[in-house]
């Protein structure tokens, strides 16, 4: 019975292409849709919540300045009186001082980004154009502790958002936030602000235009109660002025480098001006967003308010070094927060969202072993929190995470101090200051990271110091770390699952709208339920999670063919070459898309084996040949062998000096046989040529040709007479050279004949028996009568001697 | 390097409990002018000491000063100068 959300129809008046006479209308890019997509949307959608409907009605944002143009005619139609003051002047006027400087126009420049009347054909269009917008003059004097908290905590029934952009020194050797009074007008504001929903306290994120210096410095940004703003340029880039700290939650557009485009605003004496920069611009961007927001759902707690941004705001194009994903499957930066604000995405999501549950403000026990901070070491402290699970301020998922450091230091800029979460998500909480010479340390100061949001809070947490002297320091007195302790914000209730016995404000809600789905849950979803019946409404997963670049995620039972699971159950992209992996490293492939191999040990994907592999068609992987191989056709034939190396049959041996042979089983080159001047292995037998004076015959070598082989000699052709004992022909038992008719003497049973060995009937000579004197054969052979056949059978003996 | 010098106003911030009467009564009785309750933090109330210098590197002395003896002032602070940098 899950009905997905009627889809927006387009055709509504609202929706005509917007287009305002504003003079300046057209080079406000940061609003504006890109020139030639229809529908379009500028990355911070500012369009797409106008399109809603959304432009500030009924919200009321004052600026904390040095005043305010009330009578600026891009202004005075939404001047709010009641949502404004001059604390300098103790008057009910915030126009600002005028002098030659102009130096009082801060103010009136961030009031115009926020709420800039629409279609009056004056200069811009604020982003909540129909907002009511004040401001505060406090900066314009002796900015005390009670001037800040008198301005912090003016009409908290009435004005929903403040919105600074100022802060201590960014001189980068200052450490300063928010005094008593100004801490207790933050809390009340958040306390009872807005009648109990909390004041909405926007501040620019520590920048000031001076270098190395880090905003986790500034106590404004660093405070929970704060919406720390970022800025980006058009290109996505970071801007020369930005600083990076952890508490930073979001980013809007600001100006860049000189060649990039600029943001347009109101001006003191009724002018507009494309001067207004740095963080200063982001943060009334920011605030205005924040009011579309609040129009669309003005039940929305200081809490809610970070949790929708948390969600909504995206990575995009913001280019960073340090983009990561946290365990909860956020994207999160230093430099950006979450990412850039989404004014569609956020006005959609306060539409139908459900108060989070109440905060709980865990303070886990401080550590207070006093450790030794030395030069070029790291101090490293392991806290295995529980997230107060005896008591009830029990935090498990988490919100903002603060830690309270007390160090003492010679040098406080040669300091840098990470914090790590128990899913491993670390954030740097401080960075080197080069110019902070300071010896004062760190005096239970309050460092904040947001990067660990919707994370779970047991486990261990680890910070590390690490000293690193920027010049050369006094040995006597090093660093101390002497307490630290951690405080944990966030829910013991899953922030975004309805819990039957939760408190619902559902009067935001009109009938109209969807109800909340508490039909079946896809099988993948884990115990906290979903938002509706697919995979990718899970709150959260049972086995693993898909991100997708548009933030959404799907669980899923197993990851994915070019996936691997990494130790937080997110399905991670595996390199482009691998099939299966363990790792996005290229290095860290399991199999190969088709047409490439597996190289064995390096795990790397190839299109061809290199050298000392083969390719193992089997398992379709390049693997390694035999030790001595440079190259082979599989693991026992080797077709060429390593440098020092010969190739023997098909195995790579040692090669070894002449007259030594590689000896397989001690590994070693052993001598020949003296006989050999090479030889394959021991013996007279294993010659593979001979030494001087020595005739090779049959892989020995002899110093005489035995019986049955001849002296051959022969001429090679670099003139070289090879010697060597060749085997008579078979016919002969001896021979004088090669062939059946060199034989010098046979076998019994045959006869030498001219040189060959022929048959022997049985020679009885005639001269033996019948015949006296034997003379018969003599006078045969004297009278040669021994060719005749029959004669030479008859003295087939006297006929075969010699003579 | 030179410690920053704290600038001390004639300002101060004082929590007193028992309502603006009192606190004006306070006020009164050690030379000061009450101000008003600064925003809307309860019991917390500006004065201003007319006889003090307007900027000084010493916090300031003098009868005006054992205000903080009084039982009805829980907590005072003289206002200090910060310094403030628009982004």
């Amino acid at each position: 019975d899950y009905k997905p959300a009627p889809p927006l129809s387009l055709s509504s008046p609202a929706h005509s292409n917007i287009f305002y006479n504003d003079a300046k209308w057209s080079s406000m890019w940061y609003i504006h849709c890109n020139d030639d997509v229809h529908n379009c949307q500028s990355d911070m959608n500012i369009m797409g919540a106008w399109k809603r409907g959304y432009t500030g009605k009924n919200v009321v944002v004052t600026i904390l300045d040095d005043g305010i143009e009330r009578n600026h005619p891009d202004l005075f139609q939404n001047y709010d009186p009641q949502a404004s003051f001059d604390v300098n002047g103790n008057d009910m006027d915030p126009m600002p001082r005028y002098d030659a400087s102009n130096e009082n126009k801060h103010g009136t420049r961030c009031a115009g980004e926020v709420a800039a009347a629409a279609n009056n054909s004056h200069c811009i269009v604020g982003i909540a154009y129909n907002a009511r917008i004040g401001g505060v003059r406090m900066l314009d004097g002796d900015v005390t502790d009670m001037v800040e908290a008198k301005s912090l905590s003016l009409q908290p029934q009435h004005i929903d958002i403040y919105s600074a952009s100022w802060g201590p020194d960014d001189d980068g050797k200052t450490v300063d936030g928010p005094a008593s009074l100004a801490r207790q007008a933050f809390e009340n504001g958040i306390r009872m602000g807005r009648k109990g929903r909390g004041s909405i306290f926007v501040w620019a994120s520590g920048n000031g235009g001076r270098s190395r210096d880090h905003c986790s410095c500034d106590g404004y940004t660093n405070s929970i109660y704060t919406i720390s703003i970022s800025s980006t340029a058009e290109s996505g880039r970071k801007p020369w002025y930005l600083e990076e700290c952890s508490s930073t939650l979001t980013t809007t557009y600001s100006s860049g480098e000189n060649y990039d485009r600029k943001i347009i605003t109101t001006d003191l004496r009724h002018r507009c001006t494309d001067s207004h920069t740095g963080t200063s611009a982001s943060a009334p961007m920011a605030a205005a967003i924040i009011a579309l927001a609040l129009e669309a759902n003005p039940l929305l707690t200081w809490r809610d308010v970070q949790h929708i941004i948390v969600k909504t705001s995206r990575a995009g194009h913001l280019s960073a070094p340090d983009w990561k994903t946290n365990a909860a499957g956020y994207n999160v930066s230093h430099l950006y927060g979450f990412g850039l604000m989404d004014a569609e995405a956020m006005v959609k999501e306060a539409e139908r969202w459900k108060q989070v549950p109440a905060q709980h403000v865990c303070v886990e026990n401080a550590d207070r072993q006093i450790r030794t901070i030395r030069p070029e070491h790291v101090v490293r402290s392991v806290y295995k929190a529980t997230g107060c699970t005896d008591n009830p301020n029990h935090v498990i998922y988490l919100e903002h995470v603060v830690v309270r450091i007390t160090i003492t230091h010679p040098r406080r800029g040669d300091l840098s101090i990470n914090l790590t979460s128990p899913s491993g998500t670390k954030s740097q909480l401080l960075a080197n200051r080069l110019f902070d010479h300071s010896m004062e340390g760190f005096k239970n100061w309050e460092f904040m990271t947001t990067h660990c949001w919707g994370e779970k809070a047991a486990g261990d947490w680890v910070l590390e110091i690490y000293d690193s002297p920027s010049q050369l320091r006094s040995q006597k007195v090093p660093g101390k770390l002497k307490e630290w302790s951690l405080v944990l914000y966030g829910t013991s209730l899953h922030p975004y699952i309805l819990s039957s016995d939760k408190q619902r404000s559902t009067d935001m809600l009109t009938p109209t709208e969807e109800e909340e789905y508490d039909g079946p849950c896809d099988p993948e979803c884990n115990e906290s339920g979903c938002e509706g019946p697919g995979p990718h409404h899970c709150i959260n997963c049972l086995h693993y999670f898909l991100k997708f670049k548009n933030n959404t995620r799907m669980c899923v039972s197993e990851c994915p063919s070019g996936f691997f699971r990494d130790d937080k159950k997110r399905c991670k992209k595996c390199s482009s070459l691998c099939e299966t992996c363990v790792g996005s490293r290229s290095d860290q492939c399991t199999t190969c898309r088709s047409g490439l191999h597996l190289s064995e040990g390096a795990n790397t994907c190839v299109a061809s084996c290199g050298d000392s592999f083969y390719l193992d068609h089997d398992s379709n992987s390049c693997r390694r040949c035999p030790e001595s191989c440079k190259r082979c056709a599989s693991s026992n034939i080797c077709t060429e062998c390593k440098p020092g190396m010969s190739l023997q049959g098909n195995k790579c041996q040692m090669t070894c000096n002449p007259g030594t042979y590689y000896n397989g089983h001690r590994r070693a080159c052993e001598p020949c046989h003296p006989a050999c001047a090479t030889c394959a292995g021991t013996g007279i037998e294993a010659c593979t040529r001979c030494a001087d004076g020595y005739l090779f015959e049959d892989w020995r070598c002899v110093s005489t040709c035995s019986s049955g082989y001849y002296l051959s000699e022969q001429t090679s052709d670099n003139g070289q007479v090879q010697r060597s004992c060749k085997k008579c022909d078979h016919s002969c038992y001896e021979c004088s050279g090669p062939g059946e008719r060199n034989c010098s003497s046979c076998v019994n049973g045959y006869n030498l004949e001219a040189g060959a060995c022929v048959v022997s009937t049985i020679c009885k000579d005639a001269n033996e028996e019948s015949w006296a004197e034997g003379s018969f054969c003599m006078l045969v052979k004297k009278n040669n009568l021994c060719q005749r056949k029959v004669l030479q059978q008859l003295c087939c003996r006297t006929c075969s001697q010699k003579g | 390097p030179p410690c920053k010098a704290r600038i001390y106003t004639n300002h101060w911030a004082v929590r007193i409990a028992g309502g603006a009467d009192v606190a004006g009564r306070i006020a009164d009785k050690y030379g000061y002018r009450n101000m008003g309750q600064i925003g809307n933090l309860k019991d917390h109330y500006h004065f201003f000491h007319s006889r003090t210098i307007k900027r000084s590197t010493l916090s300031s002395r003098g009868r005006h000063s054992f205000i903080s003896m009084e039982p009805k002032v829980e907590w005072i602070q003289q206002q200090v100068v910060k310094r403030r940098i628009k982004r």
